[in-house]
């Protein structure tokens, strides 16, 4: 589903 | 990191920033839909558990602190500060918005980046962010006068989410960087503000009162 795992966003 | 994003998180901030002092100076949060603020902190502590799991961030990682801190401020002074929870519209804000957390948790359960604790309450908060502003928005139809404050609170948290799509489709572009779920969730929740906008920029610009239809 998405390419990365970490929320680098808020 | 780019400027949108920068422009953006700032703009949140703002957001907050002016609602505080709205409840501050005018000891009231006439016009304030308390069901919205409960569903932003359900947001903030669903989203920000990573802050115990993950390495800390310079930049993230005071936001997180600060997004929590103030919208537990927030409903801590609607709920209980004697003066202000007096001039809250009870009655007026009746938006079912426990009727929003559960769709979201369902989505969530089913649509996430990865079936663990952390990304489903993680796609949780963002499914719920795209729809914690409605009881606001209801309120504010129902409101017969809106104050600046509240008017630019509600233009301020429309705008920070509508700069983060300018943030991802830089990102897009960039880096490469696919997000198809805060995309979709980012979409929706800047086009449930499209109405507030167009009244809000009409208002300003014909320098007269915000009123909602």
């Amino acid at each position: 589903m998405e390419k990365e795992r970490v929320h680098d966003e808020l | 990191m780019n400027a949108f994003r920068l422009l953006a998180d700032l703009t949140h901030l703002l957001s907050i920033i002016i609602l505080l002092v709205k409840i501050r100076t005018t000891k009231s949060c006439a016009g304030i839909s308390l069901k919205t603020q409960d569903l932003y902190v359900l947001v903030f502590i669903s989203r920000y558990l990573d802050l115990f799991t993950r390495p800390l961030s310079l930049y993230n990682t005071p936001f997180k602190l600060v997004f929590l801190a103030t919208s537990i401020t927030i409903v801590y002074y609607m709920r209980y500060h004697k003066v202000v929870k007096q001039t809250y519209n009870k009655d007026s804000d009746t938006f079912k918005h426990y009727f929003l957390i559960l769709p979201c948790a369902v989505l969530a359960f089913f649509i996430n980046p990865k079936f663990t604790f952390i990304e489903v309450l993680w796609s949780f908060s963002i499914y719920l962010e795209a729809v914690a502003i409605l009881p606001q928005l209801v309120l504010l139809q129902s409101s017969s006068n809106i104050d600046n404050l509240t008017g630019n609170y509600v233009f301020m948290l429309g705008a920070y989410r509508a700069l983060y799509l300018l943030n991802w489709i830089y990102r897009f572009f960039a880096e490469d960087v696919v997000r198809w779920i805060p995309w979709i969730a980012g979409l929706v929740q800047t086009a449930l503000y499209a109405d507030f906008f167009y009244y809000y920029i009409k208002s300003w610009r014909n320098n007269e009162r915000l009123k909602l239809p």
